[in-house]
């Protein structure tokens, strides 16, 4: 999956890829103080593709530990747990659900919102590909405002930039694809070489999406994330990160 | 001839009876479309003996069904049926009838079936065909629907053929075509499924037919039972629009029920002594144990003393189901009945537990009353009864009412449960009644949602039926329909807001207002006609309960005209019209009217003809001796000649 980290401070895009294997869980968001967590579980293609499996996420699950509450949504069905109340929703149908602060709404094969105390909101917009595409499968694409009230303890693979690091990007030079200039990028510490490029959000046009232009970040985001894109694999879907 | 070829060849085929009268084809077929049964039985019967005798067609239809049609023609004279209001039919009737011109149709009642019977007095010779339409809405029990047709030919018959039309928009999940004729038929049943068609087809040939390899009587007798389930991806359920009418069926799945408290007020007065009393005790001891650990209850009896197993709900704990399956097989009946008492102190522990925060807030509040008579100590005057429940009733406490065999007034228990937000249903007081009482607890033990409102666009649609219900059990449906303005959307919206164990819902559900029309178009045996039938079907049978509680004659007299041209219009015998059946000049009539309810009769559970005091004349005095006619006549009498002096009919209200 590709992510695109909005820093609204320096008014810049980075984004980055994360390579992983179908079947890992990536935690997205971890905030221990308010007790919400979202994980993704990554699927793979059908096919490889020059000896590389894409993955997409195929389930995202919000957890939200106060109200026991879980939303696991997946390219199949999404499912609402409240201890031991379950509610089983599919993407055919269009719907609001309240709960204690908890709102989930579904938008017919388009997208999830959840929100919690009107605080936090996330999005959960679905991908539907061609049944009988040869390579592609259905997926997921996470959206989450940066006006979330997270707590200072937030972390994750998104989570970590709530709290906006200083980001300069300096010797911007033309790279080897005309379309794509290089530069330096001098975040966290380190300075990395990154690129110019686009990736794209799909939140107005699910179909073509629309570009964001932003500075790619290679080695699944090494250097831009806190420590390497695999201490965010999590063994369960409502796991919270441990940090080192 | 009124025979096709095939049916004349057919009558080469001797089949001998016995009795001269020979049924050449006996054909049922019903077309299933979108939950709402449309059924034509057809039989075609020629008298060969050689003198003139009365021919009967008889049939059983299910309860819930209206009779929309029924034509009969004798030796090419047509008999066609129009529904009337009651009076009307009936003094048309009466005037054949001065002139000797009237035979009548009879319907009694059974368990869940009522009888349709017709007779015709026919020359030697005389060839008949008999034809009788009704439509029913399938009821969704316990996950299913289930389509229940009774065959009882009497005879072999040469061309014997049933085919049932499923058609379903939105898919079938599965179809089944239990053997419930016997092990004589089994394999006999032909099912073919698509997405969303099904054809279930029964048509065993004279030889299987047989009970025996050298038989001449028929083994085709008992129910034939189709049961099938539709796909459901929608938890805002399945909204559907055809030729201006919508219908929208709300049975969402996959939702946990809601924990429920739930009082048990069982009569134990001395006419639960026996059997009754033995079926309550069994089926409480599997209601008992199917309680949910998050569920509170308590068991009243009653005779004329009221008696609590618990003063208080209690959590449905192992050790505490126990107890109470202990306390219930220990009852003996006996004494006079207090229903006004026990139903009072339901309600009182109920609204305690409430009071006291000892229930969930958001738990299903439920009296489940077991009752086989009338309140005979205490407040005996049932309106003073309804009253004082209704005052005592919360919001949020429904009643369900169960009446045990015929001894009750099954009117007053069906009256008290609506008013409270609940059902009710008759128990036949027979083998079967343990069973009956589990089922019944089975279907409303899984409440899911409560408060369940479903709203379309004002500007929209009219007419709609009831929208709003107090709860959803699992494994049932809810069905709402209206008319859709003509130059309205061409998208039907709905918006249903429902509160579950844990959450407030709000869904949706759309159609598009002209989908459906162009698909029904392309397909064979359905019926175009269904949304707009179902819509009058759901509506009458609301009109008849909102009836049954209407507080003062006026009001009583304004929904029964309303019921009357809304039967009129949809052609439903209902308790307020009869089918009046003439020959094509007029001269001839015979009337079909609605049966009196089986209430305060003896024989609970007993055969439909042997059930007394529903026949206020007794059977036609000329079914069992034949009488003689001159060849001559036989051939091309006109009926008139040939019908009854003397008539039947079966009296009601």
């Amino acid at each position: 999956p590709h992510f695109i980290i909005h820093l609204p401070k320096c008014k810049q895009d980075i984004c980055f890829n994360i390579d992983s294997e179908p079947g890992k869980i990536l935690n997205l968001v971890s905030d221990p103080n308010l007790g919400v967590v979202v994980n993704g579980q990554l699927i793979g293609a059908k096919k490889l593709e020059e000896t590389k499996t894409s993955t997409f996420f195929g389930t995202i699950a919000i957890y939200y530990k106060k109200q026991d509450m879980k939303v696991e949504i997946s390219t199949e069905r999404i499912s609402v747990t409240n201890g031991k109340h379950a509610h089983l929703f599919t993407w055919e149908e269009t719907g609001n659900m309240t709960q204690n602060g908890v709102r989930i709404s579904i938008k017919k094969d388009t997208y999830i919102t959840v929100s919690v105390n009107e605080e936090i909101s996330f999005m959960v917009l679905l991908h539907r590909v061609w049944k009988k595409h040869p390579v592609n499968v259905d997926f997921l694409g996470f959206y989450t405002p940066h006006t979330n009230m997270f707590s200072p303890e937030v972390h994750g693979l998104l989570g970590q930039f709530f709290s906006e690091p200083e980001v300069k990007v300096f010797n911007v030079h033309p790279g080897s694809d005309p379309k794509k200039p290089e530069a330096t990028m001098e975040v966290k510490g380190h300075k990395l070489a990154v690129t110019r490029g686009w990736q794209k959000d799909y939140r107005a046009d699910k179909v073509y999406g629309t570009n964001v232009y932003c500075w790619f970040i290679h080695n699944s985001g090494k250097g831009f994330i806190d420590g390497h894109y695999k201490d965010y694999i999590v063994p369960h879907l409502d796991s919270f990160l441990q940090r080192p | 001839s009124i025979f096709t070829a095939d049916e004349v060849e057919n009558e080469e085929v001797e089949v001998e009876t016995g009795d001269g009268i020979h049924i050449y084809s006996y054909k049922v077929e019903a077309r299933i479309t979108s939950r709402f049964a449309h059924t034509t039985i057809c039989s075609r019967v020629v008298n060969t003996a050689q003198h003139a005798q009365s021919v009967v067609f008889n049939m059983q239809i299910p309860k819930s069904a209206f009779i929309t049609n029924f034509t009969m023609n004798v030796n090419g004279i047509t008999f066609i049926g129009s529904v009337k209001e009651k009076t009307v039919a009936r003094s048309l009737y009466a005037k054949a009838r001065a002139r000797g011109k009237a035979a009548g149709i009879v319907r009694t009642n059974s368990n869940d079936m009522e009888m349709f019977r017709t007779e015709v007095h026919v020359p030697e010779g005389s060839k008949i065909q008999f034809e009788i339409h009704y439509e029913e809405m399938m009821q969704r029990k316990l996950g299913v629907y289930e389509y229940n047709l009774n065959l009882q030919p009497g005879k072999l018959v040469p061309q014997f053929q049933v085919d049932v039309y499923i058609y379903e928009p939105k898919g079938i999940a599965f179809v089944r075509a239990p053997n419930s004729l016997g092990e004589h038929f089994e394999g006999l049943v032909k099912v073919t499924t698509s997405n969303q068609k099904a054809h279930v087809c029964f048509k065993p040939t004279l030889h299987e037919q047989r009970k025996c390899h050298n038989c001449s009587s028929t083994a085709v007798d008992g129910v034939f039972t189709v049961q099938y389930e539709v796909i459901r991806e929608d938890n805002g359920g399945d909204l559907q629009v055809s030729n201006g009418y919508f219908v929208h069926f709300f049975a969402p799945i996959n939702l946990s029920p809601l924990p429920k408290n739930i009082i048990f007020v069982i009569d134990i007065s001395g006419s639960m002594w026996g059997l009754k009393m033995k079926q309550t005790v069994q089926a409480m001891q599997t209601i008992l144990d199917d309680l949910g650990h998050d569920d509170f209850f308590s068991i009243i009896d009653f005779n004329h003393n009221v008696r609590c197993w618990s003063d208080e709900l209690v959590p449905a704990t192992s050790i505490q189901t126990s107890e109470a399956k202990k306390y219930i097989q220990e009852i003996q009946p006996n004494g006079g009945t207090n229903i006004n008492e026990a139903l009072l102190r339901a309600t009182h522990m109920l609204s305690n537990a409430m009071n006291y925060g000892v229930t969930d807030p958001r738990s299903v509040s439920m009296i489940i009353l077991v009752s086989d008579g009338d309140p005979t100590v205490g407040e005996i005057k049932l309106s003073a009864i309804q009253k004082n429940v209704k005052k005592r009733m919360r919001d949020e406490f429904s009643l369900f009412s169960l009446g045990i065999g015929f001894d009750v007034d099954y009117d007053f228990l069906e009256r008290i449960a609506l008013e409270n937000r609940g059902m009710a249903q008759r128990i036949y007081a027979n083998q079967d009644a343990s069973q009956q009482l589990r089922d019944f607890y089975q279907q409303v033990s899984s409440p899911l949602l409560r408060k369940i409102l479903i709203e379309y666009p004002d500007e929209a649609v009219t007419d709609v039926t009831q929208n709003s219900f107090d709860k959803y059990f699992s494994g049932s449906e809810l069905v709402v329909a209206g008319r859709v303005e003509p130059h309205g959307y061409s998208v039907l919206q709905s918006v249903i807001t429902a509160s579950s164990g844990t959450m407030d819902l709000s869904l949706q559900a759309e159609a598009d207002v002209h989908e459906l029309d162009e698909i029904l178009a392309l397909q064979r045996h359905v019926n175009p006609g269904f949304a707009r039938q179902l819509w009058a079907y759901i509506t009458v049978n609301q009109l008849l309960a909102e009836r049954s509680l209407a507080s003062t004659a006026a009001k009583k007299r304004k929904i029964t005209q309303k019921i009357v041209s809304m039967a009129l219009e949809h052609q439903f015998v209902t308790p307020m019209t009869a089918m009046l059946v003439e020959s094509e000049s007029g001269d001839e009539r015979l009337l079909a009217d609605s049966p009196k309810g089986p209430k305060q009769d003896c024989c609970a559970g007993s055969s439909v003809m042997g059930r007394k005091g529903l026949l206020t004349n007794g059977p036609p005095p000329w079914a069992q001796s034949p009488t003689a006619q001159p060849t001559a006549l036989a051939v091309k009498a006109p009926l008139v000649e040939a019908l009854p002096n003397r008539i039947t009919l079966v009296e009601n209200d």
